[in-house]
């Protein structure tokens, strides 16, 4: 069985809330190590991997390999019931029908008990490849976050280019052109405001803003948000959770014809 | 206009 108590259940609402506009119908992949969940958006394009690593539940017990096939519009229902500091259990049996999940006040006796009815999906889990990516930049999520809503407004999509001189974020559209770029950058006081640029090789490749921006809803959940680019491979954008934890999305990149 | 891979199969081949 399965029984995994998060002292946020804040958190599951925002990794939630941060994919259920990519990806619909997910397996939550539950084993001892954790909650993970691989999911590819209808058009093939933009990929998703969480790991929720038992680490950051107390406490996490899974006995065997569970899949919960889980509507992600349902669960959306389901976890705004809990309020932001409310404590959330999932509970399930060994070849489960439903999930359950707990939300507990931590303020008052307040306990409310919901259950999903779960889906049989039959996803195929994809290997993703370790990469030495070209270049990897750390910045402030909020940053990124801003950079792509602006672009988006003049383009459908941006080019990442990284070399010695920063990296920049540049677009073309009909109304005209915008680009900004940023130097690696260390603030002693914020931290969470640093950039921090590596590159072993110059990188340019071009992605579509919308889902730029999609992923970008991920940006409550962490300070910093790791892009690794290298040429002619996905995009990898990563929001570390504590614990070890991580939602990543990966992005086709846009080919010239 | 320029196309987009399909992750699957980059995901997939390698």
């Amino acid at each position: 069985m399965l029984e995994a108590r998060l002292e946020q259940a804040n958190l599951f609402k925002k990794v939630v809330d941060a994919i259920k506009d990519l990806v619909q119908d997910c397996n939550f992949d539950c084993n001892d190590s954790g909650i993970a969940l691989q999911a590819m958006d209808n058009s093939h394009v933009a990929l998703v991997s969480m790991m929720l690593r038992s680490e950051s539940f107390a406490p996490f017990r899974c006995d065997r390999n569970i899949a919960l096939g889980i509507n992600l519009t349902s669960l959306t229902k389901v976890l705004k019931c809990a309020q932001s500091d409310d404590i959330l259990t999932l509970k399930a049996e060994d070849a489960p029908d439903v999930v359950e999940l707990v939300f507990e006040s931590a303020e008052s006796d307040r306990i409310s008990e919901y259950s999903i009815k779960l889906m049989d999906i039959d996803q195929e889990h994809l290997g993703i490849p370790e990469t030495d990516y070209g270049a990897t930049i750390s910045m402030p999520a909020a940053e990124f976050q801003r950079i792509c809503r602006d672009l988006i407004a003049l383009s459908e999509s941006v080019s990442i280019e990284c070399s010695k001189e920063g990296v920049k974020f540049a677009c073309q559209g009909d109304i005209g052109s915008g680009a900004v770029t940023l130097r690696q950058h260390t603030n002693v006081d914020k931290p969470e405001m640093n950039v921090e640029i590596n590159m072993s090789e110059p990188v340019s490749l071009t992605f579509s803003l919308k889902y730029l921006v999609n992923f970008c809803k991920a940006s409550g959940l962490s300070n910093q948000v790791r892009l690794c680019l290298s040429n002619e491979v996905p995009l990898l954008v990563e929001y570390s959770l504590a614990n070890n934890s991580h939602l990543r999305f990966y992005l086709a990149p846009k080919i010239g014809d | 206009a320029p196309f987009q891979r399909d992750l699957y199969n980059y995901f997939i081949q390698s």
